[in-house]
């Protein structure tokens, strides 16, 4: 056999060395190529909402900017005259907006927050909104679950549903928390 | 010397500071080009584009009092890094306003030379304050405001208005020129910002898809080349520091938004392109390889009795847009190779043909890669027409029994193991897509197994097929149609070969292959 | 072995590697609701 790199045996000792060192994995095996955040199977162009070559998600329909008529750009006149954003003034369609467009990003954390506070749960295994329908009894309760008729919010079809849940608290996320490390919202703006 | 001077730094910095503040005030967002105005002849009056020298030095001046600010910024510890950056854009920004705001209104609508001119002289300038700075600053270069007045200005001179369509693509051709001088090879502390500007969505859709006729393709064909090239020393290195694992990835994800959008640009570009990756970078290549015309509907290569010669398919040749002929040098080779294949004679060419293609005695540079692709694809091109010139078509009878297969087999037989590596590999760089290139190719590598007076030419052919399969998805469609036709045809013998079965690793990897072609 | 040339091009490189540029660079400036960007839980929606 060929004793050298060039033949079978080179092969194998690269793929023997790949098994012990990582970064020798991404040119010997090459990566999973669909873990890199593009969706290959997409019918349109991935271009006009590629993030770049490290985003992990493409951009954000509030990310890509448009060309408007110079009139239209009127923040700049009346921004000061704005009220601050406080999400505590806002109804939950909005918060519920602002937490599915908002991925990744300290708005979807202070809406989740605004959330909780307005006694919704987000189900971490269902991944849904939920909260108590009103008027309707608690059929069953422990101190580790209940059982009855909740709310939850469908954002595919942009409406509260009933439905029944079993409810195991160890599923429902507790207060979200920002790093306090992050700004907090910037004091005036617009929407 | 532009700073020597600084009384004139100062009124250009005074300048510079009043039109961020005009551009940004409400007036002057809602109306920029009266505030453009206003300001132009604050410039006039001043004397600041009285002459071409006067114009430069202010740019100039300009664009280093920008970078300054920026860099200061950035180095500030006191402010939240968003705070930060909202500071140097907003300056940044506003710079790249006036200059765009001078290109569109410079000359007269009828001539734009005079503000292609002026654009070429901002970006030349631009860069060279860049180059400049690298060199001047290594760990401290900041990529960030040279970034931002590059990618800003790109998207105001790319905004949808009648006088900026009319010279759109000079604008184009003139950013591509820049972004080359400013090729990763040149400016590496620029890297992931010129990788950023060459992989934006505004910039990949008037490359590549806006511009009529493909006439950006070229130019963005040069621009993955002159990344490529950067890459290659740390790639064929093969064990990837972070800042080259992290340019990586950022290429392969560029490389699927293209593969997915703009194929057959990868298709047209694929030659040169193969000519500059490494050889171990299977991976990278294989996605290039990959790429086939939208319109095309591949046959499963797993069909069970697929007739590839029966596909219309492989009639037609693919557009191989770089001109391969003449990369055959010198002339002198080229005229006794032109000559073995049309007489097939003087038999002495053939001993000589290994002379031609080694280049030094260096460990991994030992061969002239780009000569060997050239030959290989140019005398397989001339074997498709000579065969095509008999009215018949390339099959395994048919391609046997030539000057170009001598040369096929001079070479499999007389290279030594490395040579005969890259040799492979450039015949396994013509299996794509259904075509008569791939099909051609296909037969070949079948052939100089099938005839191999050595089982090194076997286990090496099996060697090169193989590696591109066991990297992960893509694979192209020709590799795959050759491999299966290797182990299912009995002609081959293939499982009989010890290199089969010379470690466990191995033959499980040709058992899992064949399971999944079988 | 890297030619001496690579190695230089090596070092800038790195020296690039710790001043990354970030998605806002290459974005028109937002004067509401910027970019802010916090690890979210994974079973929070990621797109």
């Amino acid at each position: 056999m060929v004793k050298d790199q060039f033949g079978m045996v080179g092969l194998l000792t690269f793929i023997r060395a790949a098994e012990t060192d990582p970064n020798l994995v991404s040119l010997a095996l090459g990566q999973d190529l669909t873990a890199l955040g593009l969706n290959l199977n997409s019918p349109d162009n991935l271009y006009p909402t590629f993030g770049g070559p490290w985003a992990d998600t493409p951009c954000r329909p509030q990310d890509i900017d448009f060309h408007v008529p110079p009139e239209y750009l009127v923040n700049a006149s009346i921004r000061e005259k704005l009220p601050p954003i406080r999400l505590n003034r806002y109804k939950d369609d909005l918060l519920f907006y602002l937490f599915y467009t908002n991925p990744g990003d300290v708005l979807q954390i202070a809406a989740a927050t605004e959330l909780y506070n307005r006694e919704w749960r987000y189900h971490m295994e269902e991944k849904v909104w939920i909260t108590q329908a009103p008027g309707m009894q608690v059929q069953e309760k422990t101190s580790t679950y209940e059982r009855g008729t909740y709310y939850y919010f469908d954002p595919q079809n942009w409406r509260r549903v009933a439905k029944e849940f079993h409810l195991d608290y160890s599923k429902l996320e507790g207060r979200p928390h920002l790093p306090p490390s992050l700004v907090p919202m910037p004091p005036t703006g617009s929407i | 010397r532009d700073f020597d001077d600084l009384g004139y730094v100062e009124k250009t910095d005074y300048l510079l500071r009043e039109w961020v503040s005009l551009i940004h005030s409400p007036n002057g967002i809602r109306e920029p080009t009266k505030a453009f105005g206003t300001f132009v002849q604050h410039l006039n009056v001043q004397g600041f584009l009285k002459t071409d020298d006067v114009i430069t030095r202010f740019f100039r001046i300009s664009t280093r009092l920008c970078v300054d600010m920026c860099c200061q910024a950035l180095t500030e510890q006191s402010n939240s890094p968003t705070v930060v950056r909202t500071k140097c854009y907003t300056t940044l920004d506003a710079y790249v306003k006036l200059i765009a705001l001078l290109v569109k209104h410079s000359g007269d609508t009828a001539n734009s030379g005079t503000k292609i001119n002026l654009l070429n002289k901002v970006l030349g300038i631009v860069a060279g304050v860049l180059l400049h700075d690298q060199d001047a600053h290594t760990i401290e270069f900041q990529q960030l405001p040279y970034q931002r007045m590059f990618i800003m200005l790109f998207l105001e001179l790319n905004a949808p208005e009648p006088i900026l369509e009319t010279i759109n693509f000079q604008v184009l051709t003139a950013f591509c020129h820049t972004l080359h001088i400013l090729s990763p090879s040149k400016a590496p502390g620029f890297s992931y910002a010129w990788l950023e500007i060459v992989s934006h969505r505004v910039f990949l859709g008037r490359m590549l898809a806006l511009t009529p006729q493909q006439k950006g393709w070229g130019m963005y064909s040069q621009l993955l080349m002159d990344l490529f090239k950067f890459l290659a020393p740390f790639l064929r290195n093969a064990e990837l520091a972070k800042p080259v694992t992290l340019l990586y990835k950022g290429t392969l994800r560029l490389l699927l938004v293209l593969l997915h959008d703009f194929p057959e640009f990868l298709c047209d570009y694929h030659y040169g392109f193969c000519d500059v990756i490494p050889p171990n970078c299977i991976q990278m290549r294989n996605l290039i390889l990959s790429a086939f015309p939208r319109n095309m509907r591949l046959p499963d290569p797993f069909t069970p009795n697929l007739k590839v010669d029966m596909l219309p398919e492989i009639a037609h040749a693919p557009r191989v847009l770089t001109n391969f002929s003449s990369m055959i040098q010198p002339p002198a080779f080229k005229k006794d190779l032109d000559s073995y294949l049309k007489a097939r004679a003087p038999v002495t060419f053939l001993s000589e043909l290994r002379g031609n293609l080694q280049i030094s005695q260096e460990p991994g540079m030992a061969y002239n890669i780009p000569l060997m692709n050239a030959l290989v694809l140019y005398v397989g091109t001339q074997a498709i027409n000579y065969i095509r010139s008999k009215s018949h078509t390339p099959n395994m009878t048919t391609i046997a029994h030539s000057a170009h297969m001598d040369i096929f087999q001079n070479l499999a037989v007389d290279l030594d193991t490395e040579g005969r590596y890259l040799f492979l590999n450039a015949i396994a760089n013509q299996l794509r897509y259904p075509n008569s290139h791939t099909h051609y190719f296909s037969c070949t590598l079948l052939y100089l197994f099938a005839e191999a007076n050595s089982e090194a030419i076997q286990e090496q052919i099996t060697r090169v097929l193989l590696e591109r399969l066991i990297v992960n998805r893509p694979h192209p469609w020709g590799l795959l149609i050759t491999f299966i036709e290797l182990i299912k045809n009995p002609t081959y013998k293939f499982w009989l070969h010890e290199f089969v079965h010379c470690a466990p690793e191995i033959e499980k990897l040709f058992e899992s292959v064949a399971r999944s072609c079988m | 072995p890297l030619q001496k040339e690579h190695q230089r091009q090596f070092q800038k490189l790195e020296a690039a590697y710790y001043h990354m540029p970030l998605p806002s660079d290459s974005e028109k400036l937002r004067s509401y609701l910027a970019r802010n960007p916090c690890p979210a839980p994974p079973y929070y929606p990621q797109v």
